[in-house]
């Protein structure tokens, strides 16, 4: 995934099933954001990969009062990326037993 | 050190901890 100075990661193991999944987002390049991130720390949430979208999750960041309006853009991207390579790296692999 | 949390208009909750130090870039 491109490298947008907003890092988003599993916050939790991926078995392959579960459609809400934890996930953890933080800024690793400050520089690269127009407004000032606010708080410093990483942001973990849950995701349902089948109904939402990244960019609304973005915008209720920056309603929340993590980012600026500007990055919500930058921040959804990242979102994006991560989610993109979870059902990438799913179609790939058989999930496990639970 | 306790998580803070915010909790979004639209019911989604936000909780802030510190960076993973591992995960930190090398300046």
């Amino acid at each position: 995934a491109e490298d947008t100075g907003v890092r988003v990661e599993l916050a939790e193991e991926d078995d392959g099933l579960k459609t809400s999944i934890a996930l953890k987002l933080w800024v690793e390049d400050p520089r690269r954001l127009k407004g000032k991130y606010r708080d410093g720390g990483a942001i973990e949430f849950t995701f349902d990969l089948e109904k939402e979208v990244p960019e609304a999750v973005a915008q209720e960041m920056v309603e929340s009062g993590f980012f600026h309006e500007s990055d919500a853009k930058i921040v959804g991207k990242s979102i994006r990326d991560r989610v993109a390579l979870i059902k990438w790296r799913r179609e790939r692999t058989v999930p496990r037993a639970p | 050190s306790s998580a803070a949390q915010v909790v979004h208009s639209a019911g989604r909750r936000f909780i802030v901890s510190p960076v993973p130090e591992s995960r930190l870039r090398e300046q």
